[in-house]
């Protein structure tokens, strides 16, 4: 080798000038593609349009029937399993995912009639000890990003953004009466105008990101103590939201179903989303019982969503009031 | 899935974890 690096004679000749302007070519059309990642296209109104945004491995990914695949993932898993075989198909699944079966609650495999409802079981009282501070986690899962919100875009994975008022959603501004009624009747809200980021003197706003893998516990908890004052509902894709998939699909979490949770806690604005996946397509929420996500049906245009305020829950607080670690709602199978 | 928090806190406010850390639910996130 040694040999062969020091002693073969180096030829230089002049490369054909068609590779030289294919050369030039690919060059001029990774600027492009690059620049076209950065670009940020606007409505009429100056918001951000969202779409779908990645490599060619994503545009295959959502031709495929994901919402339709999702319910058919939680139909399967929703037939009751023969008893015998509970308790070794439970133990291979917490094998493989790393489920924790001492914590359960019941503890008896033969309890849970199918992978569903193992899926969202519940833990022991007192498994899950609660920090006396100002916030905590709301789920098992993996931090994948935290930190201050810039210019009202969030951080997906490091130099992927997404906007905060598509995250949320936006407020009508001077409605008419049919937007007026369609924010009170569920029906599709266009975005107007920007709500909930503004922030008091003093305050920066955050962000915290929690991934959930496939054998953690599913259900979700208040963070803090805090006072939930609607929830919009976003109707949309089925994405898987793992890491791998978040690094490369741009607008991943603001393209997926999701429940947003808008409220207010001792120091301002709070919000809690909790984002769907293919996998786990169905978010259930225990105070609002009408709230139905991944049903059939046509997807509206992404940025549309259905709002329910909960006044009604405690007039006083104009909200629904939840302390910290209270149990909100879980993540379902299909 | 995922869950994303949305919050305003005062500039004072520390998060007492990274990216990467795995959590359980009633761990600490952060303080002002």
């Amino acid at each position: 080798l040694v040999s062969a690096w020091t002693q073969t004679p180096t030829k230089w000749y002049p490369l054909p000038l068609a590779v030289g302007a294919l050369l030039l070519v690919m060059i001029r059309y990774h600027k492009k593609s690059g620049r076209a990642e950065k670009e940020v296209h606007v409505d009429e109104e100056g918001h951000e349009v969202i779409k779908l945004k990645g490599p060619w491995q994503v545009h295959v990914m959502s031709a495929l029937p994901l919402r339709n695949m999702s319910r058919v993932w939680g139909y399967m898993n929703s037939f009751e399993l023969p008893i015998w075989i509970r308790p070794y198909g439970f133990r291979f699944y917490a094998y493989a995912f790393g489920c924790n079966l001492e914590e359960i609650e019941p503890s008896d495999l033969t309890k849970y009639a199918n992978l569903g409802q193992f899926f969202n079981r519940q833990l022991k009282a007192g498994a899950r000890p609660v920090d006396n501070v100002a916030l905590v986690s709301p789920a098992d899962g993996t931090v994948t990003r935290c930190g201050t919100i810039d210019n009202l875009h969030i951080e997906q994975v490091k130099g992927i953004t997404y906007s905060l008022d598509a995250l949320l959603g936006v407020e009508p501004s001077d409605p008419t009466p049919q937007e007026t009624l369609a924010c009170d009747k569920s029906l599709g809200v266009r975005k107007r105008s920007i709500s909930g980021t503004s922030v008091r003197d003093g305050n920066s706003l955050y962000f915290t990101v929690i991934y959930l893998a496939p054998g953690d516990y599913h259900r979700f908890h208040s963070p803090t103590a805090w006072v939930v004052e609607k929830r919009r509902h976003f109707v949309g894709k089925l994405f898987s939201v793992s890491p791998h998939i978040a690094k490369r699909l741009k607008n991943l979490f603001v393209l997926n179903e999701r429940v947003a949770f808008l409220g207010r806690w001792k120091y301002g604005f709070f919000g809690m989303i909790p984002v769907g996946a293919t996998n786990v397509g169905s978010i259930k929420v225990n105070f609002d019982l009408a709230l139905r996500t991944n049903v059939r049906g046509r997807l509206p245009p992404p940025g549309t969503y259905t709002e329910d305020i909960y006044s009604e829950a405690s007039p006083l607080l104009k909200g629904h009031p939840l302390t910290p670690a209270q149990e909100m709602g879980g993540f379902y199978l299909g | 899935s995922t869950i994303v928090l949305v919050f305003e806190a005062p500039k004072t406010f520390e998060f007492a974890i990274k990216a990467g850390q795995k959590v359980k639910v009633g761990n600490r996130l952060g303080d002002v």
